[in-house]
C-alpha cells in the first residue's frame, strides 16, 4: 500500500484547490519558510483521523480552515483527500484503490468519507487499526518533534513498541 | 500480549542498534527494560553510546546525535512494523554534512519498503528523492505547488 | 521603575519591529501590553504579521517564522541594552536560503557594536564571519580546536 | 568591552586545557554533531555564574566535570577563565583587562576568581548585575531554544524587557 494523490481545498494556507501526485520511494518538498510545507503534513495527519488540535499546531480545531486574506474571504470548509493503492489489499477492503476524506464545516459539523460513502469517525479508525496505520504516531515526525520521540516516558515508549507488535 | 510485546521489542531493539551503528560509523546503542525481564509491564529506556565515547545518558547527547539517535529508533519501528507511508519534517535541520549524508543514503534504502515524504531545505538530502514538489506562499498568503519532477531539473539547482 | 520600563518597552518594540521587516522583507511586528497603559504590571504580548498574510497568533508562525521573529526580538533587546557579547547557538537552523542570507547580513552590521560567537553549521553564514575556529572530537571523547583564521583559508572549503 | 580569550579545562569534552581568542566582530565556531560546540556555549553561561545545572544540560552540577573516556580518567575539577577587555571601563573595576575564573572540585567545593583573587559568587553576580551582564538570559541564545522566547509567558516578557531598562 503506499500514497498515490492528495488533495487539499480549504485547509489552512491551501485555499484553493491543490493536488500532489506520488510515486513510492522518496518525494521531497521544499520552498521558502512560511510557504506551506508544514501544513502539508498537518493535512495528512488530520485526514488520518487526528483529533487534538495542538497536534495540528492550531488551539481550536475550526483553525484549520482557510482563515482569508486581503483577498479572499474565509473558506466555508475544508477538506483533504487522500487515494490509497491497495493493490496489496493492506486495507481489508476489496477495492484496488482506496480513497478517504474528511470535512470540517466552519459550523462545526464534520464527515468522513471511504470511496466517496460517509461514514463515522469510528469506522475510520477501525479501518486503520486493522491496517495498523493511522493513530501510529512514529508515521507523520512533525518539525522539530524528532528528540521528543527520545523525551517520551519510558511507559510511553512501552506503548511506541506494543502499536508495533 | 506478552508474548507479542517480547517479540517486537527484541526486533526493535536489533535494528535499533544495526540503525545506529549506521548512522554514527559504529558505537552501540540499545532499548532496555526498566524492570528487567517484565514484558509483561515494564517501560521502555533508550541507551546510546557515539563511538569513542561512554555509555551516556540520552540528556548528554548533542542536537544532531540526538536526531540521529530519534531517527534509528523512528526507522527500526518502521522495520518491525512498516507503515505504508511516513512523513518527515526537516528531520535533518541539526545534522553535519557527513550525516546528512548517511542519513539520506539510509533513507534512500528504506524507501524500497516504505514511501517518504521528505520536508527539507537540505539540497543534499534532496537528492535521495525520485520526485520533487516546490510549494510557495503567493504574495497574498496562499500556498501554490509546483512540481519538479527530479528527471527534469538539474538536481544542483532544484529549489 | 514604571517610567524606565516604559522607556525601554518603546525603544524594544521600536527595534523590533524594525528588525522584523528587514528579515521578512516587509510585514509588521510589535509588543503589546496585556493590560493596555499599565507599564506598571502589565505582561507583553508579541504579535507578528509576515508580509502577505494577517495578523495572527505566534503559533501559526511556522517553523522558520518563529526563529526569526525570535531572533528579531533578540536583537532589538540588544540594541537597547547592549551586552559586551553574545552567544547564537545554531539560530539559523530552521532557515531558508534567503533568510539565512538576511540574517547574516544583519549579524554583520550590528557586530559593529556587538561581539558575537556563532555556533553553526551553515556555509554561508559563516561568510559573516572574521575568524572561524573548528572543533572536531578526537577518536576518544574529547573536543580539540583548530584555529581556522578566515583570511588563511578559502571561505568555500572552511570547515 | 569584549571577550577576549576564553580557557576551558576539565570541562564537559574539554578534557585538556583549551584556549580561544576572540576579537570584536563575528567569530564563527564550525565542526561535526558532538564535537563539543554547545559545549563551548555552557561554558560561557556557566563562568557567568549559571546556578542551575538544567540550563547547562545536566542533571547535577558536578555532571560539567569531564567525566572521563577510554584512555583518561574522569578529571578531578573543571575550570573555565574569560578575560574580558575592559579599556572603555564597563566593568566598575580599575583595570585594563578583567579575568574571571570558575571551578568546581569532584567534591562539590566551588570557587570564583576575579583577576585571580578569590571572590564570593555573590560578588561576581553584583559585578555583573552592575555592569547589565551575566543572568542576561538572553545574550547566550542555547541549541534549539531560539523559540523558547516566544513562547514565555507575557509577564516573563516583562521581566526581559525590564533587564533592558
Ligand atoms: N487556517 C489558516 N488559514 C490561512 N493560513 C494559515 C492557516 N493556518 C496556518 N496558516 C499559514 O501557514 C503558514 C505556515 O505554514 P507552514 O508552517 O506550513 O510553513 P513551512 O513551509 O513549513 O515553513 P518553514 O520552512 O519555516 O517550516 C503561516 O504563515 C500561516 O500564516
Ligand atoms: N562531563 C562530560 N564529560 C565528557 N564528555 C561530555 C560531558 N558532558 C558532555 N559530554 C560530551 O559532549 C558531547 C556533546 O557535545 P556538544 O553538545 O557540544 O556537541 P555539538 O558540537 O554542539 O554538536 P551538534 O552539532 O550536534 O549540536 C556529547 O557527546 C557528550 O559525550
Ligand atoms: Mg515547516
Ligand atoms: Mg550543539
Amino acid at each position: 500500500m503506499y500514497l498515490k494523490r492528495l488533495e487539499i481545498h480549504g485547509f489552512k494556507s491551501f485555499a484553493a484547490r491543490t493536488a500532489f501526485d506520488f510515486g513510492p520511494g522518496v518525494t521531497a518538498v521544499v520552498g521558502p519558510n512560511g510557504s506551506g510545507k508544514s501544513n502539508l503534513a498537518d493535512a495528512l495527519r488530520w485526514v488520518l483521523g487526528e483529533q487534538n488540535p495542538r497536534a495540528l499546531r492550531s488551539r481550536k480545531s475550526e483553525e484549520v480552515i482557510f482563515a482569508g486574506d486581503r483577498k479572499r474571504p474565509p473558506a466555508g470548509f475544508a477538506e483533504v483527500s487522500i487515494a490509497l493503492d491497495n493493490s496489496d489489499g493492506w486495507l481489508p477492503l476489496d477495492f484496488q484503490e482506496v480513497s478517504i476524506s474528511r470535512r470540517l464545516h466552519r459550523s462545526g459539523e464534520s464527515e468522513y468519507l471511504v470511496n466517496r460513502a460517509r461514514v463515522r469517525l469510528k469506522d475510520v479508525s477501525d479501518l486503520f487499526a486493522r491496517a495498523r496505520v493511522g493513530q501510529n504516531s512514529y508515521a507523520i515526525m512533525g518539525q522539530g518533534l524528532v528528540d521528543q520521540v527520545l523525551n517520551l516516558k519510558p511507559e510511553e515508549r512501552r506503548s511506541l513498541i506494543e502499536e508495533a507488535a | 500480549v506478552r508474548e507479542r510485546f517480547r517479540e517486537s521489542f527484541h526486533a526493535v531493539n536489533a535494528d535499533f542498534g544495526r540503525y545506529f551503528k549506521t548512522f554514527f560509523g559504529g558505537g552501540n546503542a540499545r532499548l532496555a527494560l526498566t524492570e528487567p525481564e517484565d514484558y509483561g509491564e515494564s517501560g521502555v529506556d533508550i541507551l546510546a553510546q557515539p563511538p569513542g565515547k561512554r555509555q551516556q545518558h540520552l540528556q548528554l547527547l548533542s542536537g544532531g546525535e540526538r536526531s540521529l539517535a530519534a531517527v534509528a529508533l523512528l526507522f527500526a519501528l518502521l522495520e518491525t512494523n512498516p507503515a505504508p507511508f511516513c512523513v518527515l519534517d526537516e528531520v535533518d535541520a541539526a545534522l553535519d554534512e557527513a550525516n546528512v549524508g548517511r542519513f539520506s543514503e539510509t533513507l534512500a534504502t528504506l524507501a524500497q519498503q516504505t514511501q517518504f515524504v521528505l520536508i527539507t531545505h537540505n539540497r543534499s538530502t534532496v537528492q535521495a528523492a525520485g520526485a520533487i514538489y516546490g510549494i510557495t506562499m503567493s504574495g497574498d498568503g496562499v500556498s501554490t505547488v509546483l512540481s519538479l519532477r527530479l528527471d527534469e531539473h538539474e538536481p544542483a539547482g532544484g529549489q
